[in-house]
């Protein structure tokens, strides 16, 4: 473990917080692409299956934060899907998932480090994980705004795998340990988040509301 | 650079 690593999860665990926080405290998930949450879930639960198949004995911090990241995620797409639907924006949240899953699942066919279903699941996991923000950050595009809350979600989302791009030129360096995959799709994912983090910076930073187009 | 089999990262 690194600091980088080790803020990148802290501030993963942050953006999951703040959601959930600002969807419970407004009881509204205005501004909310309940399609980007259930493609987070979905990321999760691929990626943490070892959980559900070897049963959980030693509870390490990684199998806590597994398990937090699962039940967070699962619980958000509830809320936004059941308890407070009819403040889902579904009008808006219309970019099609399926033109990310099905991508997503035949490259992690083609392009793995190992072809067995767990190592599949895993990397479709990553490739999905790289574009799961897309939904959300088309919705903000079509209602032209951010509310502030949710800008701070998004700025802590993009930052734990820009963190974890400096984790792992970290490992590469001093443990010469590299992963391919994870780090091509972690900087596609990043570099998704950069007309965003420029909005951010040059606006939220100083009280400003994000307003696009810009 | 040895490939991670096991990925060890969240």
């Amino acid at each position: 473990m690194n600091i980088f690593r080790l803020f990148g999860d802290l501030s993963h665990l942050a953006a999951i917080a703040i959601l959930l926080l600002k969807i419970w405290k407004t009881r509204s998930c205005a501004g909310v692409s309940g399609k980007t949450q259930l493609l987070f879930a979905v990321c999760f639960i691929t990626r943490y299956i070892d959980l559900f198949l070897h049963f959980v004995s030693l509870y390490n911090t990684e199998k806590v934060m597994k398990l937090i990241y699962i039940s967070a995620s699962v619980f958000t797409c509830y809320l936004i899907f059941f308890k407070f639907k009819a403040t889902y924006d579904g009008n808006h949240d219309s970019m099609r998932a399926e033109f990310l899953i099905v991508p997503a699942a035949g490259l992690a066919c083609l392009i793995n480090t190992k072809f067995d279903a767990i190592e599949i699941l895993w990397t479709f996991s990553i490739y999905l994980e790289a574009v799961a923000i897309l939904p959300q950050l088309f919705l903000i595009s079509k209602t032209g705004e951010a509310e502030t809350i949710t800008s701070h979600y998004l700025f802590a989302q993009g930052s734990y795998r820009a963190l974890y791009i400096l984790n792992w030129i970290y490992r590469y360096h001093y443990e010469s340990h590299v992963d391919t995959i994870a780090i091509v799709a972690g900087v596609v994912q990043t570099i998704l988040y950069c007309d965003f983090f420029y909005l951010y910076i040059t606006k939220v930073v100083k009280g400003q509301k994000i307003v696009l187009p810009a | 650079s040895n490939k991670s089999l096991a990925h060890d990262e969240l």
